[in-house]
């Protein structure tokens, strides 16, 4: 599960993660 | 909350306590975007709930880039209504118990 990681500049931490499958279109 | 094609779910448990969440954001649906969406997957991202401004993160999540530039409101307004559906379970729960 390959998870990157992105900080903006102000600071914030972003990590990319996979799209949970179950939880796609559950409607 | 309307259906933008992009959700945003919590994270972790909210204890009801917490002044800042973990939240998960993701793309449902690209054809909601006006932008061309490229995709990178889920975005998790710590917001403050006091004093943090739904539209200030989505613009960070342009500038990261994650969206295109006219797609800042959607972004912002979807994470806009679940820090309100976040919000109102905590007062109901706190107005409950009392």
């Amino acid at each position: 599960s390959a998870t990157a990681q992105v900080v903006h500049s102000a600071g914030r931490r972003f990590i990319v993660s996979p799209v949970p499958e179950a939880r796609l279109k559950e409607q | 909350a309307e259906d933008t094609g992009v959700r945003v779910e919590l994270n972790e448990e909210d204890d009801g306590k917490k002044s800042s969440i973990a939240l998960k954001l993701w793309v449902e649906d690209p054809k909601k975007l006006k932008g061309k969406y490229k995709d990178t997957g889920a975005i998790e991202f710590t917001f403050g709930l006091v004093n943090e401004v739904p539209e200030v993160v989505a613009q960070e999540m342009v500038e990261s880039g994650f969206f295109l530039d006219c797609d800042v409101k959607i972004v912002g307004k979807s994470i806009r209504d679940r820090v309100a559906l976040i919000k109102w379970r905590r007062e109901r729960t706190v107005s409950s118990g009392n």
